[in-house]
């Protein structure tokens, strides 16, 4: 889901 | 990944280059506070937990490392090196900089998108990023003369966090279209920080004058 792919930037 | 993180990204990379460049060349390390860079130390090493276990690209293994290696690197140059440790403004770096951690990894307790250690110490990171730069904020105001390579490197990294700002604005429209409050509130409070900064240096750099900001 969108909110685990919240680690996405530095 | 779009043009405003990746142009984020290279200036956050850029501003440490700068301060590198400045501590290795000129063996100075005036002007800068200790006490930042040590809390991004803190804020580094808590949100890149994930970079052996959460394979996101080979971009983001690189750009974390090289984050990490600089910024320990720089308190490293502060604390030990022979020369340099002589001209760290250890008077005027006087921010009692415990007291932010606590209050972040408080907030980070309650404030999580879940209850495990790499989110809680996630959301801490982004909570203390937001606040790292007070102590040399506070120390640019007590120095008396702001050498422009320090100058440059704080108003560096309010450039990359304004990028930072821009890359979410894009992102909510284009890609993800709802909002990620942790991150973006944090992001916004860091960047507004900068604001009474940005206008003092791009004052001073209109007037061709010295950088000076109000006691």
């Amino acid at each position: 889901d969108p909110e685990s792919k919240a680690h996405d930037e530095l | 990944m779009n043009l405003f993180r990746l142009l984020g990204d290279m200036t956050h990379l850029l501003c440490i280059v700068v301060l590198l460049l400045k501590i290795r060349t000129r063996k100075s390390c005036a002007g800068i506070s200790l006490k930042t860079q040590e809390l991004y130390v803190i804020v580094f090493l808590t949100r890149y937990l994930d970079l052996f276990t959460m394979y996101n690209s080979l971009y983001q293994i690189v750009m974390k490392l090289v984050f990490v290696g600089t910024s320990i690197g720089i308190v490293w140059y502060m604390r030990y090196h022979k020369v340099v440790k002589q001209t760290y403004s250890k008077n005027e770096d006087t921010f009692r900089h415990y007291f932010l951690i606590l209050p972040c990894f408080v907030l980070a307790l309650f404030v999580h998108l879940d209850f495990t250690v790499v989110e809680v110490l996630w959301s801490f990171s982004l909570y203390l990023e937001a606040v790292a730069i007070l102590p040399q904020l506070v120390l640019l105001q007590r120095s008396r003369n702001i050498d422009t390579l320090t100058g440059d490197y704080v108003f560096l990294l309010g450039v990359y966090r304004v990028l930072y700002l821009l890359n979410w604005v894009y992102r909510f429209f284009m890609e993800i279209h709802q909002i990620r409050w942790i991150p973006w509130v944090s992001g916004f409070i860091q960047t507004a920080l900068y604001a009474d900064f940005f206008y003092y240096y791009i004052k001073s750099w209109k007037n061709r004058e010295k950088l000076k900001l109000p006691a």
